[in-house]
């Protein structure tokens, strides 16, 4: 499943 | 990525290299809770458990290796270094953060994406990050005279958190389905919780005195 956006920040 | 984002990622590396700087340059951790770096020791090592399963770019990678490191370094250095830890304000710094912890799991098994164990842990890591600056708002309240060097650490932290909101609204408005409730409340609660502590930095710096905490 995609990252889900949040996943992207630190 | 967006502005707001990088200038929170750089003020939180700020924060950790003015914390870096205090302990090394003056080998003292007198005003720093040592309760509080475990505290977020515990947030970077539950919240990149994905370091190494989902790679998302070089400089996201890099960023989580320098925290995770930084903050390990920071509760080593605090508890084994034979000069610094002397420094260590033990019957100051008494807050049970274990509640912290226990109140932060139980919230996470309760509120949480998807019930499973990296977006629990994630999730966990969110709250915990909120209230992980308690035992050194407490520590500092209780010391009453915070040194420039810890004043500056626990501003920076506290400001880096506040960019991320910034980051949160921009991204709100330009992405469709950005659904980030847990971090966005947690964010907001977290930066709240330096109220205060910013109302002082700020009265200290206009009278360009030294930082007084109401004791």
């Amino acid at each position: 499943p995609p990252i889900s956006s949040i996943k992207d920040e630190l | 990525m967006n502005i707001f984002r990088f200038a929170g990622d750089m003020t939180h590396l700020i924060s950790i290299l003015v914390l870096l700087l205090k302990i090394y340059a003056t080998k003292s951790c007198s005003g720093i809770s040592l309760k509080t770096q475990e505290l977020y020791a515990l947030v970077f090592l539950t919240r990149y458990l994905d370091l190494f399963t989902d790679f998302i770019s070089v400089y996201n990678t890099i960023m989580k290796l320098v925290f995770i490191a930084s903050s390990l370094a920071v509760v080593c250095c605090m508890r084994m270094h034979r000069v610094v830890r002397r420094s260590y304000d033990k019957d100051l710094d008494t807050f049970r953060h274990y509640f912290l912890i226990l109140a932060s799991f139980v919230l996470a098994l309760l509120v949480n994406e998807k019930f499973t164990f990296q977006e629990i842990f994630w999730a966990f890591s969110i709250y915990l990050e909120a209230l992980a600056i308690l035992p050194q708002l407490v520590l500092l309240q209780r010391s009453g005279n915070v040194d420039n060097l810890t004043g500056q650490y626990v501003f920076f932290l506290g400001a880096y958190r506040a960019f991320y909101i910034l980051n949160w609204i921009y991204r709100y408005f330009t992405e469709q389905h950005f659904s980030r409730w847990i971090a966005c409340v947690s964010g907001l609660v977290q930066t709240v919780l330096y109220a205060d502590f910013f109302y002082y930095y700020f009265i200290s710096w206009k009278n360009n005195a030294k930082m007084q905490l109401p004791a």
